[in-house]
C-alpha cells in the first residue's frame, strides 16, 4: 500500500535493488530547465532525508551550467532533479539552467548551444519541453534535429518527455481534425519517454497507460529504419487505429518507453506537495536507469550507450521480454469530435504510440543493454 | 530577399483564459538603440556523412558500436564550409556588426547589436517587447528576411519569433476530479 510514487515505490516496481546506484567516478546525468526554473539544494536534501533513506544516494547536485536564480524553487525543476537522482542514486548530476539570459534569446536553442560548445558533457540528458510540429519552422526542426545527430555522435543519450496531450489535436483548413505531433519528442535522433499509472493506484501493481501520454507520429520526420518492423507491426495487428486521415502512418512513431507519470511526491520550497504528475516525471525516471545502466558499462570498460533507440528496438523487438514491461491497457487522449471522441491511440502487445515498448524492469534492461 | 522560416508561427500572446496563469502581453516596439542578441544558423557540411556514423555508432550490430566522435572530431565533420564563414561573416560586417562569437564547432555564431541594426540587417523583423510576470522578452511579429545570396548559407536566425518555451510534459498538479476518479 502507497499514498503516491517516490522514490522508494519506483524502485520497487522498477525492480532496482539497495545494490543499484553509481559507483564509478566518470560517470554523469543532467537534466535541462527553461524560462524562470531553479531547483533549491535545500529541497533536493530534504527530500533525499524524507525519501531516499532505502539506497545510498547523493544530496546535491554537483554542477549548475547557466545562471540559477534567487527566486522561488519551481515544482518541474524539483521534480527532474528530485527524480533524476532517485533512479540513477549516487551519480553526479549536473543542470543546465537556460533562463534566457538575454531577453532576444532563445533558451532552448541557447542549450543546444552548449551541447555544441562543451567538450566534456555528461551522459544522459533528460529535458521535458516541446512545440507543437505545426507551430515549428521546417528550417529550424531539420537543423535542430541534426544538432541531436551531432550530439549522438558523440554518444550522448537525450531523453525527451512526450508530453501530456495524448494525441493531441489541430483543426486544420476546411474544418477537418488530425492529431498533433510535438517536436522534439518526434525527433528520430531523441529518446522520448510516455506515461503510465499504476493500475490500482494505491499498490505497486501493472502499469496501464496514462491517458495524457503523448505519442503519435510524425509529420516531418519520415520513419527511421529502426522502428520500422515494430511500428509496422502495430499498425497491422491494432485492433482498431483512429481513420488515416488523422495521423502519417510513415512519419517517426513516438514515445519509445515509457515510466509510471502519476502521482509523484515532489518536495519543493521545503514543502511535500503530492499528486505531481506528467510525463516531465517518468522521462527523469527514465534517464536515471540509463545513467545507471552506463555506470555498469563504463566499470566493465565499455562505451556508454549513446543514442539509445537502436539498442532499445533490437533488445525489445528480440525477444528479450524480461528488460521491459509491456503495457497493454488503455488509450490516451485525442480530439473531441464524433469521429473519434476524445480517443487516440491505444496500447497493445509490444510497441505502441501511447506507452512505446512499456516500461523497464531495471535488471533484464541492464542485463540486455550490458551485452551489446 | 530570401524567408528563411516562411512556416514558423509567430504566437501572439493570446489574451489568457479565466483562471489561467496570465500569458505574454505586448508592451510596445522597442527603443532602436536596445541591444538584441540574435543567433546565425549556419549550413552545416557533411550531415550524410554524420547520419551514416550516427548509425554505425548506435547500432549494436555495427563493428564501430560505441566508437563515439570527439567534439572536434565533429566540428571537423560539420563545420561550414570557408565560403560559408566569409559570406556571412562579410554580411554581418557590412552592417557593422561586430560583437559576435561562435562556438567550438563553428556552426552557429551569436551577435550581440542595436535593435536598430537588426532590423536593418533581416528585412522586415520588427523588434517589440512581451511581458508575463516578471519575465521580458524580446521578439519579431513580422517575419525577416536575409539577402538571397545568403540563402545557402544560412538555416536561420534565432530570437526572432520563437517565444521561450513552455513546460509540456506538464508536471502541475491534476484536478481533484482526476484524482477522485483514479
Amino acid at each position: 500500500f502507497h499514498l503516491g510514487v517516490t522514490p522508494s515505490i519506483l524502485r520497487k516496481r522498477y525492480n532496482m535493488t539497495a545494490g543499484d546506484v553509481g559507483v564509478v567516478a566518470n560517470n554523469s546525468q543532467a537534466c535541462a530547465q527553461f524560462l524562470e526554473q531553479y531547483f533549491h539544494q535545500a529541497d533536493l536534501a530534504e527530500f533525499m532525508q524524507l525519501f531516499g533513506s532505502s539506497f545510498a544516494h547523493r544530496s546535491q547536485v554537483d554542477r549548475v551550467v547557466g545562471h540559477q536564480g534567487r527566486g522561488k524553487a519551481g515544482l518541474e525543476a524539483s521534480l527532474d532533479v528530485e527524480y533524476i537522482m532517485s533512479t540513477g542514486a549516487n551519480i553526479s548530476t549536473w543542470v543546465f539552467s537556460n533562463s534566457g539570459r538575454h531577453e532576444s534569446q532563445e533558451p532552448f536553442l541557447a542549450w543546444l548551444l552548449l551541447l555544441s560548445n562543451m567538450s566534456s558533457l555528461p551522459w544522459v540528458h533528460t529535458v521535458s519541453y516541446g512545440d507543437d510540429e505545426d507551430s515549428l519552422s521546417l528550417a529550424y526542426m531539420e537543423r535542430v534535429n541534426l544538432e541531436f545527430m551531432k550530439a549522438a555522435a558523440r554518444g550522448l543519450t537525450i531523453l525527451f518527455a512526450s508530453g501530456d496531450d495524448g494525441a493531441g489535436c489541430r483543426r486544420v483548413p476546411g474544418g477537418n481534425h488530425t492529431f498533433r505531433p510535438s517536436f522534439p519528442a518526434s525527433s528520430p535522433y531523441v529518446t522520448t519517454v510516455g506515461g503510465t499509472s499504476f493500475k490500482n493506484p494505491f499498490l505497486v501493481t501493472a502499469e496501464v497507460t496514462d491517458y495524457i501520454s503523448g505519442g503519435g507520429f510524425s509529420n516531418v520526420f519520415p520513419m527511421p529504419q529502426y522502428q520500422a518492423a515494430a511500428v509496422g507491426r502495430f499498425l497491422r495487428s491494432a485492433p482498431k487505429l483512429p481513420p488515416g486521415s488523422y495521423f502519417n502512418r510513415s512519419g517517426r512513431a513516438y514515445p519509445d518507453v515509457a515510466a509510471l507519470s502519476d502521482n509523484y511526491w515532489v518536495v519543493t520550497n521545503r514543502v511535500p506537495l503530492p499528486w505531481v504528475s506528467g510525463t516531465s516525471a517518468s522521462t527523469p525516471v527514465v534517464g536515471g536507469m540509463v545513467a545507471l545502466i552506463n555506470d555498469r558499462r563504463l566499470g566493465r570498460g565499455l562505451p556508454p550507450l549513446g543514442f539509445l533507440n537502436p539498442a532499445l528496438y533490437r533488445l525489445a523487438g528480440g525477444g528479450h521480454s524480461d528488460a521491459i514491461y509491456d503495457v497493454t491497457h488503455g488509450c490516451h487522449l485525442s480530439c473531441l469530435d464524433g469521429t473519434v471522441q476524445g480517443q487516440g491511440f491505444c496500447a497493445g502487445p509490444a510497441w505502441d504510440p501511447v506507452t512505446g515498448w512499456g516500461t523497464p524492469n531495471f535488471p533484464g534492461l541492464l542485463r540486455a543493454l550490458l551485452a551489446p | 530577399g530570401h524567408a528563411p522560416e516562411p512556416d514558423q508561427l509567430f504566437r501572439p500572446p493570446s489574451p489568457p483564459p479565466p483562471q489561467r496563469a496570465p500569458g505574454w502581453t505586448h508592451s510596445g516596439r522597442v527603443d532602436p538603440r536596445h541591444g538584441v542578441q540574435l543567433t546565425f544558423a549556419l549550413r552545416q557540411r557533411g550531415a550524410q556523412r554524420l547520419a551514416q556514423i550516427v548509425d554505425a555508432v548506435s547500432d549494436p550490430r555495427s563493428p564501430r558500436y560505441g566508437q563515439y566522435l570527439s567534439l572536434e572530431q565533429v566540428r571537423d565533420l560539420v563545420q561550414p564550409s570557408p565560403t560559408t564563414l566569409l559570406t556571412v561573416l562579410k554580411w554581418l560586417q557590412g552592417h557593422g556588426v561586430e560583437n559576435c562569437q561562435s562556438v567550438t564547432t563553428r556552426d552557429f555564431v551569436e551577435c550581440h547589436m542595436p535593435a536598430s541594426t537588426a532590423e536593418r540587417l533581416l528585412p522586415g523583423a520588427e523588434f517589440h517587447r512581451f511581458v508575463k510576470g516578471q519575465q521580458s522578452t524580446v521578439r519579431s511579429p513580422r517575419p525577416y528576411t536575409v539577402p538571397d545570396e545568403l540563402a545557402q548559407h544560412l538555416d536561420f536566425v534565432s530570437g526572432l519569433h520563437r517565444f521561450p518555451p513552455e513546460r509540456r510534459g506538464s508536471s502541475s498538479t491534476r484536478d481533484t476530479k482526476d484524482v477522485g476518479s483514479g
